[in-house]
């Protein structure tokens, strides 16, 4: 563990209770992208199926299980509780252009042919794509609440730093992971676009980030 | 080196 990685962490994990309270508490899923959503259950599901065979610290299956109960807690916000909110006609990203190519590309490009690293594989390459339909939607409405501007802001902070964190771990042991720093690399890039757009406008006071 | 992907990151 280094500073990096953990500053990711907490950065993905605040990413995640912003979104999560801002629509328990505003009632409402208005901007938010439900496939987006579906979309990162389904990684971390897909991806922390090692929780029960594979300890490796109290941290880090302490950590599984919230980002999948939250994720998942999120999911059925805005699908179940508050479904009425939920702008079905403006999350109109067709999801399957990307899960084919994710599938495809992690039965090609694996560590090994097996069930729980093609999954794992599948999930790494899924979550570089998973924002698209939610900063697609953005883009349609022309505009997004500042509140969900900083839940982008940290979920794309977070890949950043474990980018900080691979460079350290190349570095100090030798370790590399190519799938997942590719991706990371890939995921951090989508993001880009909004970082411009969060430190010229929201970050001037701006309230709402409304698009050009 | 060689590729080590363990996986204890999340």
């Amino acid at each position: 563990m280094n500073v990096f990685r953990l500053a990711g962490d907490v950065s993905h994990l605040v990413a995640i209770i912003i979104l999560l309270l801002k629509i328990w508490r505003s009632k409402s899923c208005a901007g938010i992208s439900g496939k987006s959503q579906v979309l990162f259950a389904l990684v971390f599901t897909t991806r922390y199926l090692d929780l029960f065979t594979v300890f490796i610290s109290v941290y880090n299956t302490v950590m599984k299980v919230v980002f999948l109960a939250l994720s998942y807690a999120t999911v059925y916000l805005i699908y179940m509780r508050f479904r009425n909110s939920y702008n079905s006609e403006n999350d109109t990203f067709r999801v399957e252009f990307l899960l084919v190519p994710v599938i495809g590309l992690s039965f090609l490009e694996n560590y090994a042919f097996t069930p729980l690293e093609i999954l794992w594989t599948f999930s790494i390459f899924l979550e570089a794509v998973a924002i698209m339909p939610q900063l697609f939607m953005i883009t349609k409405t022309g505009e997004a609440e500042s509140i969900t501007t900083h839940y982008l802001f940290f979920l794309g902070l977070y890949r950043a730093l474990y980018i900080a964190n691979w460079v350290w771990r190349y570095h100090t042991e030798s370790f590399y992971d190519l799938i997942a720093i590719v991706s990371g690399v890939v995921q951090t890039i989508f993001f880009c676009d909004f970082f411009y757009l969060y430190f010229t406008r929201v970050l001037r006071g701006r309230g709402k980030m409304t698009l050009p | 080196q060689e590729e080590n992907n363990m996986k204890d990151e999340l």
